[in-house]
């Protein structure tokens, strides 16, 4: 019988963009978001399960992701060197 | 809000003077204020665009309406986006009502308008507090980030969403975004308020935060980052007295906002909440009225004593409707002692404190008959003591740099009316089914946008200001004395402490001329990554270039405007620098000592010729005795010239 991992989602926080003066929030953006996409690929096996996993790339400011994932890939991913951290997308709430 | 600003000196009976903070920053023209929050309710008087200009050539936001067709942006509501996949990935597929940024809740248009909402004449609510509504910055733009959806487990707003916002905020050009949500401190690079701040102050956007409602137990204030400005919630001197009378002619001030009014003068029977429990129900879950646990046979027609849990704000008088009370006395636990809320209940209700409430039940467990009276609410001003510190207000010590003092500041947070959406009731209770422009509504979300105001105003005075002097002004302003020149006090009546309240009571006309500030660049904020032991390629991460931490890296000397020494061995040298943003001068130092700790000052007085020249002074505190300050020590330090007082909060600890 096959199992299935639990999977939950997480941000995966890389630092800061090193956009130049000239920034095209169009043109860099999407060269940022296939950047994670390849970077997730890395871990998933393919682009494409990654491109079904991220619902968010921080292409702007913030250089990071979000996505749905299996706890043991989270963990992987927060040792990889490029990361800063990794964290499950928590609830927050209204002071 | 309608009273606030009064009370915080920015106006006089709706005279402004000349000298307020208001007229000197222009109410805050042009500055570009955001907020996190549940959206915006654009059609509220408080973001109409009357007698405003172009938007300023900077913005880069859009009104992002989504499948809301009848939503709009204006001249003051500049932009509006919405956030929801991380909040999607949480709760399952959503449906097209959550394409909108707009407030279906009520919280954000609130904390939106205080920080920045039009003037607004006869904003009220049910009649009470009238007034004219006014932001803190009332001629700044506003743009709202809707990221807060319906509660999952109690919570609205989630992670990814959060970091999203941030982002695009800070590309969108805001100037100072307002963030009243939060939830269990983390460490800062799992916390995505705290990574979506310091990429905001990289930026020169100043972020102000909510510390939170937990409190008034210890070490509960969230938000905690160095490069937030966290805020404390206070009262202010106004309330809404509604008094309980009972049979036996004892008579409680409570606080209410009920529209409705019992009989006058007709007394009513009264039952504990205790004694009205359904069979099935548990003592303790009846006694906090909560939902299901009543019989109506033992309610109806009567007044329904319930006791207050942690957040007044529940729909206890909902269930006592439903059970058929005609009334709800509310009375407070142990923990939240004396304060008192005034809400807008669905039943003529009254809030009392603690020992009050001790003495109601009292009354119904020794009388055969009990009967009470609830009075009608009024408004009352000018009320004393004010401010005094909000039991659920989150308290320090900062659980994740405990060197940190946190939080920073405390602002009116209590019973704060500003404007509402019209898509919910005022009490949020399913069956009300009233409709108001404004309401009164409690929380460290109340206190941070009056914040978040001020800083607006602070921008467009000091454009040149960094986040970090901005932050400086305020905190070192700061006051610490009520209106009755006694220390702060919190809803025990006991003396409060910076665990509270940090370096006090915002002053908002202070500030604008502190004198001195502690400023901060971002790259003394990575020399504090440096001390939380992040290591070089990790800091290269934010910094974009490479970056060498500074050898002598201590997390006390972060040039914050507060001192906190947690764990005092022997004695320990605390080095700060001050900027001059005032005129030239001397300042004395001047220390009011803590017991069990010395406290010495070197050099004492620092002269400065000219603007933006900076001095450094060392700080040298000293365990008197072994068994000295085994529980924390509060002190202050103060630099003034004779026209400017530079106070610093100093806590201390020893190990």
């Amino acid at each position: 019988t096959p199992t299935f991992a639990i999977k939950k989602s997480y941000v995966v926080y890389l630092g800061a963009h090193s956009h130049g003066p000239d920034f095209s929030p169009l043109l860099d953006s999407e060269r940022v978001t296939q950047s994670h996409y390849e970077f997730l690929g890395s871990f998933l096996g393919s682009h494409e399960v990654a491109k079904e996993a991220l619902f968010y790339s921080y292409t702007r400011h913030i250089n990071g992701f979000a996505a749905t994932l299996e706890e043991e890939v989270a963990a992987e991913i927060a040792n990889h060197p490029r990361v800063i951290s990794v964290f499950l997308n928590k609830g927050r709430k209204l002071h | 809000t309608t009273r606030s600003w009064d009370f915080l000196g920015l106006e006089h009976n709706g005279f402004v003077p000349k000298s307020s903070l208001w007229k000197k920053a222009r109410y805050g023209e042009n500055a570009i204020i955001g907020n996190l929050d549940t959206g915006v309710w654009p059609e509220s008087k408080s973001f109409s665009d009357e007698e405003l200009g172009p938007i300023p050539p900077k913005w880069k936001g859009i009104c992002q309406k989504g499948l809301d067709s009848s939503f709009h942006c204006n001249r003051k509501l500049i932009g509006a986006r919405y956030f929801n996949k991380g909040y999607g990935a949480a709760a399952g597929p959503l449906n097209s009502t959550f394409d909108s940024p707009r407030d279906n809740e009520g919280h954000g248009s609130h904390t939106l308008s205080t920080a920045s909402g039009n003037f607004v004449p006869a904003a009220n609510v049910f009649g009470f507090g009238n007034g004219t509504a006014k932001g803190g910055s009332p001629r700044a733009r506003v743009a709202a980030y809707k990221v807060c959806w319906p509660p999952i487990d109690g919570n609205e707003c989630f992670d990814a969403d959060i970091l999203a916002a941030f982002d695009i905020a800070i590309h969108d050009g805001v100037d100072v975004l307002s963030v009243s949500l939060g939830g269990s401190p983390a460490p800062f690079f799992n916390d995505s308020v705290a990574i979506g701040s310091f990429h905001a102050i990289k930026h020169g956007i100043v972020v102000v935060c909510s510390g939170g409602n937990s409190g008034p137990a210890d070490a509960t204030v969230s938000n905690v980052a160095p490069w937030e400005i966290t805020v404390g919630a206070s009262t202010m001197d106004r309330e809404f007295p509604s008094y309980v009378i009972l049979g036996n002619k004892k008579s409680f001030k409570g606080q209410s906002l009920s529209a409705k009014a019992l009989q006058i003068g007709k007394f009513y029977p009264l039952v504990s909440a205790l004694d009205a429990k359904a069979a099935n129900a548990s003592a303790a879950d009846a006694l906090l009225c909560k939902p299901a646990t009543l019989d109506p046979k033992k309610v109806t027609g009567k007044i329904l004593v319930c006791l207050r849990g942690q957040n007044a704000r529940v729909d206890k008088g909902q269930q006592a409707l439903e059970a058929g009370a005609v009334g709800m006395i509310l009375a407070n636990n142990e923990l939240t002692g004396n304060e008192i809320i005034a809400d807008p209940h669905v039943l003529p209700a009254s809030h009392i404190n603690y020992n009050d409430g001790i003495n109601v039940f009292t009354y119904i467990n020794s009388t055969k008959s009990p009967k009470g009276y609830i009075t009608p609410a009024t408004t009352k001003l000018g009320t004393k003591p004010a401010p005094f510190m909000a039991a659920f207000s989150s308290k320090g010590p900062n659980t994740v740099t405990p060197e940190i003092l946190k939080p920073d500041i405390t602002a009116p947070g209590v019973s704060i009316i500003a404007a509402y959406t019209e898509a919910q009731g005022p009490t949020n209770e399913e069956f009300d089914k009233r409709r108001i422009s404004f309401n009164s509504i409690s929380g460290t979300s109340m206190s941070c946008p009056h914040v978040s105001g001020i800083v607006g105003l602070l921008k467009t005075l000091h454009p040149d200001w960094s986040p970090a002097a901005i932050k400086s002004a305020i905190m070192t302003t700061a006051r610490t004395r009520d209106n009755q020149m006694e220390p702060l006090l919190n809803s025990s009546n006991f003396k409060a402490t910076p665990f509270s309240y940090g370096a006090g009571h915002v002053n908002p006309n202070g500030a604008m001329d502190p004198g001195l500030v502690y400023d901060l660049s971002f790259n003394d904020y990575l020399n504090f990554l440096c001390a939380l032991r992040y290591n070089a390629t990790q800091i290269e991460m934010f910094s974009e270039k490479p970056y060498k931490c500074s050898k002598k890296i201590s997390l006390t000397n972060l040039n914050y405007p507060s001192i906190t020494v947690p764990k005092l061995s022997g004695s320990i040298a605390v080095t700060r620098t001050l900027k001059n943003v005032g005129t030239p001068g001397t300042y004395r130092a001047r220390v009011e000592n803590q017991a069990g700790i010395s406290v010495s000052v070197e050099p004492k007085s620092l002269k400065f010729k000219r603007v933006g020249e900076e001095k450094s002074f060392t700080l040298t505190l000293k365990a008197k005795n072994p068994k000295a300050a085994k529980d924390y020590a509060f002190g202050k330090l103060i630099w003034s010239d004779g026209t400017h007082y530079v106070r610093s909060p100093i806590v201390v600890k020893a190990a």
